[in-house]
């Protein structure tokens, strides 16, 4: 049975495509077959993955809108059993595209219907905004994870996101649950960080999950070399905590 | 004569918000009448001036779409001379409002026309990403500060920023100019910073402004307590830049 889950943040920033690589990486070191959909007109996931601003033409732009066979819209990855749907800039238009289509929130739903079956898991990396194309991903979704930066403004905008998931459970999408929240960017050395992690958990002390994942240099650089940094870097902090939220999620499927 | 400046960049988190703030409040303590206008419905802006969620209406929701008398809209700050147009999230609605209206890329540049006059500086803070709302921003703008984290996704965000620009002046603002590029988050401790600061400013070296903003804790603190990082610890390092960035974006407006 294949999960759907959407990586979205309306705060910018919050490592939603950093998390949305690094967790389909290390899904797929364990054998799953996975599907990454680079929803953000951005494309910084497919650039993660070292994919050139030629080869994205067929990608999740033609794949929404239909037209183009959806095979023809995948591309493999330098890992095994992990593919991409890759976003160019014609994505944007997409967003206003939508507004006057029918059935407007369920194009990415209905794409995914016809290939999802051959994969375990889907991701897919939102754009920073709760906007059409956002709708799209969380309508396609079994559930939601939700990457928090351990920051002031991230907290203010976990109220506004969390009041949005409900309103879309009675509209678009009933089915919708919280797959966790995920505190990223922890700072030991800033007492910030410390008093994020601890209003998150003292709240919603069911959705967050154990693995926090700390800022570490070697994240960031990994992008520069197309790589995610479980492959750039296996043994740095970055890439451990990444694999640990990989099995804490697995186990929480099996239970 | 009122200079209207946008503060846009489609990355998300690289320190739109921060830099829009400090700067206003940096202006209008060498006596400029200054405009914030929040065009964010995260309302991060309206956050970090204390502006409470059951106070924001009517505010720019309400100021674009022309149901309020103006005046009306308006919030004064605890800064003198420091005036905010604060974001709800009905702000969320105009994206999707406007695809349908007449002349949708200029309902904020014809409700700031009204009022204006009675500023030396309008700064615009706006959401990330190439939406309606921020073509609204940049159709009526003077020009565009673009702030740029020192990192790698944000370096090439930058290429796509700027040849939505040159798009810009094509079509809805033939007058739109750069104001400029400042480096934020800076991180002493890291070769990318250097990295990616040296890459734009040797591609770009007639944009970039001289100061750096550096990553700083009191920065990130400053929201909590609703006040701008200049308020909150005016000693701090990164006052310090933002002190030195107004000056240089002073000195640049004389020559
Ligand atoms: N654990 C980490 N340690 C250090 N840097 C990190 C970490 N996670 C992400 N980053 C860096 O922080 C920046 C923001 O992360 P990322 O781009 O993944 O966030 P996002 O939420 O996808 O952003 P957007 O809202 O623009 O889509 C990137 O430059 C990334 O390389
Ligand atoms: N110089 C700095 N040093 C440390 N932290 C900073 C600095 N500038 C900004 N921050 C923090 O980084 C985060 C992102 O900054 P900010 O919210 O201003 O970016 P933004 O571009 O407005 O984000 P968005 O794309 O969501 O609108 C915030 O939590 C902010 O407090
Ligand atoms: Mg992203
Ligand atoms: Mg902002």
């Amino acid at each position: 049975m294949t999960k759907v889950i959407s990586l979205a943040n309306q705060k910018g920033g919050v490592g939603k495509t950093t998390t949305a690589m690094n967790l389909a990486t290390a899904l797929a070191a364990v054998q799953k077959n996975v599907l990454l959909v680079d929803l953000d007109p951005q494309g910084n996931a497919s650039t993660g993955f070292g994919i050139s601003l030629k080869d994205r033409t067929p990608g999740t732009y033609e794949f929404i809108e239909g037209l183009e066979d959806s095979k023809e819209c995948l591309r493999a990855t330098q890992i095994p059993g992990l593919y991409i749907l890759p976003a160019s800039e014609h994505l944007a238009g997409a967003e206003i595209e939508l507004v006057n289509v029918d059935d407007r929130e369920n194009h990415l739903k209905n794409g995914l219907q016809k290939i999802k079956n051959a994969f375990d898991y889907v991701l897919i990396d939102c754009p920073p905004s709760l906007s059409l194309l956002t709708l799209n991903a969380l309508a396609a979704s079994d559930s939601i994870l939700i990457p928090l930066q351990c920051e002031f403004y991230s907290l203010e905008g976990l109220a506004h996101l969390l009041k949005t998931i409900q309103r879309i459970r009675t509209t678009i999408n009933p089915l919708l649950q919280i797959e966790g929240i995920v505190l990223t960017m922890y700072d030991r050395r800033n007492t910030l960080s410390a008093q994020v992690a601890y209003e998150v958990q003292n709240h919603l002390p069911e959705h967050v999950f154990k693995t926090i994942i700390p800022r570490n240099v070697r994240v960031s650089e990994a992008p520069s070399f197309g790589k995610p940094v479980l492959i750039y870097d296996v043994r740095c902090p970055g890439s451990i905590a990444y694999m640990n939220l990989a099995s804490e999620l697995l186990s929480r499927q099996k239970s």
